[in-house]
């Protein structure tokens, strides 16, 4: 594509044309957009993050995220159309406006890098990381049982062939580790979103413990209200609750860790669709999900912004 | 490039904990390749899973005999793949 204008978001794309849409992105929004490499993958590729500021220094800022299981192929596209939209709202849209008047938003699109050019490129559906396992015959580490948030216990798994491997210790993943050490010299993040597909939940932590989140009813109050506008576009409708009640155990999950480094608003989305294609959604329903998430994220980032702690 | 012709997605809905011991019984038999697109969770939540077409009758044989309920969600994998590299390369051609 010559410029975002005429970047097709109605496709799926590869890793290249994606961080090409990023640089044509920044090069037309030099003043709002910039691209940080916050690491280097197993394999080598650049880790890249896109800042939307409009000023200040080390703001209150939002943390979403796309793509960490590489298969979820409507989320990165999801986030390549988030990334468009934020810079098509910002002063025409006075909720974004505001939020982003006072707080950064980062946007990572393709926050699994190597497991993404290997779907391209070999395995259509390989879900975790790339890196060898010293012992096993088996590749990757399962990217959302990594985390240092109740890594290890029941709800992932120690064998390296298993989808849910937790790797050998927390934050083996460079992926993940990139992330963690962002956040922790940022210091002032207040939301994070995390987004995968599919089966279409909203979920806050915990996903390894039963013990209700502190804050559990404000983010569940939060959910209900985020989902009233993602459901009011299409009537697509989701179901939201604690990761441990909604769908099962989960360990070393990004959201508990995150939870637990104090970002109260931490949230996973698992986008479309309830099961006639799952990990295979028709791109034809990129754009309409794209739309409704977006719907759902402003919520949050409003109320983040409103609620400030 | 890895080839899932006749690779199914079945929809298992189990009605209790023990019929999802059971499809967990599954999960642990590497040999069978078995991909958990959604996994066993709770009565009455849905089990996606891929099953390559080799172990396709092996695995609804199991679940009959546990009187465990299915559908196919996907009946071939590689066919929908197909579509959406063909969609890819038309939208890259043009």
């Amino acid at each position: 594509a010559a410029s975002t204008k005429t970047f097709n978001f109605a496709t799926y794309h590869t890793l290249e044309e994606i961080y090409g849409f990023m640089d044509m992105l920044v090069a037309e929004h030099p003043q709002l957009v910039s691209k940080l490499q916050i690491g280097s993958t197993y394999e080598g590729r650049p880790i890249y993050v896109l800042k939307f500021s409009t000023g200040g220094n080390n703001r209150p800022a939002i943390w979403i995220d796309t793509g960490i299981h590489s298969r979820e192929w409507v989320t990165q596209a999801s986030g390549v159309w988030f990334a468009k939209k934020i810079t098509q709202d910002y002063g025409q849209d006075p909720a974004l406006t505001s939020i982003l008047d006072s707080m950064d938003i980062f946007l990572e699109i393709v926050t699994n890098p190597d497991g993404f050019a290997f779907t391209h490129s070999k395995d259509r559906l390989w879900r975790k990381t790339r890196s060898i396992t010293a012992g096993s015959s088996c590749v990757g580490v399962d990217p959302n049982r990594n985390w240092d948030s109740g890594f290890g216990l029941p709800g992932a798994s120690n064998n390296p062939c298993s989808e849910t491997y937790h790797g050998k210790f927390a934050h083996s993943e460079v992926e993940v580790k990139s992330i963690v050490d962002f956040v922790k010299n940022h210091g002032n993040i207040k939301a994070f979103i995390s987004i995968h597909s599919y089966s279409q939940l909203l979920l806050y932590p915990y996903g390894y413990k039963t013990e209700p989140a502190p804050d559990h009813a404000e983010l569940d109050e939060l959910a209900k209200s985020a989902l009233k506008a993602l459901s009011s576009l299409y009537g697509t409708y989701y179901e939201h609750g604690s990761i441990i009640n909604a769908i099962y155990r989960a360990s070393g999950g990004t959201i508990d860790w995150t939870y637990e480094q104090g970002i109260k608003y931490s949230f996973t989305f698992e986008l479309r669709d309830t099961g006639l294609y799952g990990f295979l959604l028709p791109a034809s329903q990129i754009i309409p999900t794209a739309q409704e998430t977006w719907l759902a994220i402003r919520t949050i980032m409003e109320h983040t912004l409103n609620h400030p702690y | 490039k890895e080839d899932f012709a006749g690779h199914q997605v079945l929809r298992i809905s189990v009605a209790n904990e023990a019929q999802i011991q059971k499809v967990m019984e599954l999960e642990n038999l590497e040999h069978l390749q078995l991909d958990f697109w959604r996994g066993p969770a709770r009565p009455g939540s849905p089990i996606d899973v891929r099953v390559p077409f080799t172990r396709i009758q092996a695995v609804k044989v199991f679940l009959e005999a546990h009187g465990i309920k299915y559908t196919t969600m996907i009946k071939d994998v590689q066919s929908l793949l197909d579509e959406e590299q063909e969609q890819m390369f038309a939208f890259q051609a043009r």
